[in-house]
C-alpha cells in the first residue's frame, strides 16, 4: 500500500 | 502604487492556464525583485513557485512591497478577455481592495481594462532550502506531457527512475503496465529537443499521475522542462519563462507504508 507524503514533511512553513 | 507593464501579454494568460486547476486562490507578492507567487494546493501535496523577473517587464512601478490576494479562476477569466498579442498592464493602488488589468492591442486602437476584486488569504508561506538533487532531466516539455498523458490511461501512479541506461516512467493499473525509457540525446541540432541527464546517483521516486498531468498545462510556456529528483525529497518540475523567470511545481512522493 502507497502512502501520499504532504509537502509539510519536507518544508517547514516560514 | 503598482504598475506592472508586460509586452508579452500571452506570457500571463499562460501562466494562469497552468496555475488555476491547482490552486483555487492566492497570493501575487509584488516587491523590487519582481512579480510572484508561491501556493499549495488545498491537499499540501503541490506547491506552486513563480516568479516574474522585474527586468522582463517593459515597465515596473512598485512603490513597497504588496501582497495581492486572488482567486484564480476569476482572474483566468479576466485574462481570457485579452487578446494573445496583447499588452497587459496590472495595476493597483496602495491599500486598494481591487486590481486593474489593462489590455492593449498591439496597434493601441483598442484598449480595455478590467477591475477585479481582491481577497484577504491566510498564505501558508514554505521555506525551500536550496538541495542537491540526486538526478537532473531536462527533456521537450511536450514529450514529457505526453508521456504523463499516456501513462495516466494506464494507472494512477508513475514511477521515475534514473539510472546510467536513462529516465525511466512506469505505470501499472488494472488493464496491466508500462513502460517508458528515454535516454540521454543531444545529438539533435536543436538544444530544445535533446534530452540531458545529469546523474550523481540513481534514483526511484513514485508521484501520482494526477497532479503530473496538472503540471504540464504550463508546457506552452516552454520548450523545455526540467525534473529534479531526489530520493525522500519532492520532486521539482520547473518550466523555463524566457528571459523571465521560472515556475517551479513540487510534488510531494508515494511511499511504501
Amino acid at each position: 500500500m502507497q502512502r501520499q507524503k504532504s509537502l509539510l514533511s519536507f518544508f517547514e512553513k516560514s | 502604487m503598482l504598475e506592472l507593464r508586460l509586452v508579452q501579454g500571452s506570457l500571463l494568460k499562460k501562466v494562469l492556464e497552468s496555475v488555476k486547476d491547482l490552486v483555487t486562490d492566492a497570493n501575487f507578492d509584488c516587491s523590487a525583485t519582481g512579480f510572484s507567487l508561491q501556493a499549495m494546493d488545498s491537499s499540501h501535496v503541490a506547491l506552486v513557485a513563480l516568479l516574474l523577473r522585474s527586468e522582463g517587464f517593459e515597465h515596473y512601478r512598485c512603490d513597497r512591497n504588496l501582497s495581492m490576494g486572488m482567486n484564480l479562476n476569476n482572474m483566468s477569466k479576466m485574462l481570457k478577455c485579452a487578446g494573445n498579442d496583447d499588452i497587459i498592464t496590472i495595476k493597483a493602488d496602495d491599500g486598494s481592495d481591487t486590481v486593474t488589468f489593462m489590455f492593449e492591442s498591439p496597434t493601441q486602437d483598442k484598449i480595455a481594462d478590467f477591475e477585479m476584486k481582491l481577497m484577504d488569504i491566510d498564505s501558508e508561506h514554505l521555506g525551500i532550502p536550496e538541495a542537491e538533487y540526486h538526478a537532473i532531466v531536462r527533456m521537450p516539455s511536450a514529450e514529457f506531457a505526453r508521456i504523463c498523458k499516456d501513462l495516466s490511461s494506464i494507472g494512477d501512479t508513475v514511477v521515475i527512475s534514473v539510472t546510467k541506461e536513462g529516465v525511466k516512467f512506469s505505470t501499472r493499473g488494472d488493464i496491466g503496465t508500462a513502460n517508458i525509457v528515454c535516454r540521454q540525446n543531444t545529438s539533435v541540432d536543436k538544444p530544445e529537443e535533446s534530452t540531458i541527464i545529469e546523474m550523481n546517483e540513481p534514483v526511484s521516486l513514485t508521484f501520482a499521475l494526477r497532479y503530473m498531468n496538472s503540471f504540464t498545462k504550463a508546457t506552452p510556456l516552454a520548450n523545455s522542462v526540467t525534473i529534479s529528483l531526489s530520493s525522500e525529497l519532492p520532486v521539482v518540475v520547473e518550466y523555463k519563462i524566457a528571459e523571465m523567470g521560472y515556475i517551479r511545481f513540487y510534488l510531494a512522493p508515494k511511499i511504501e507504508d
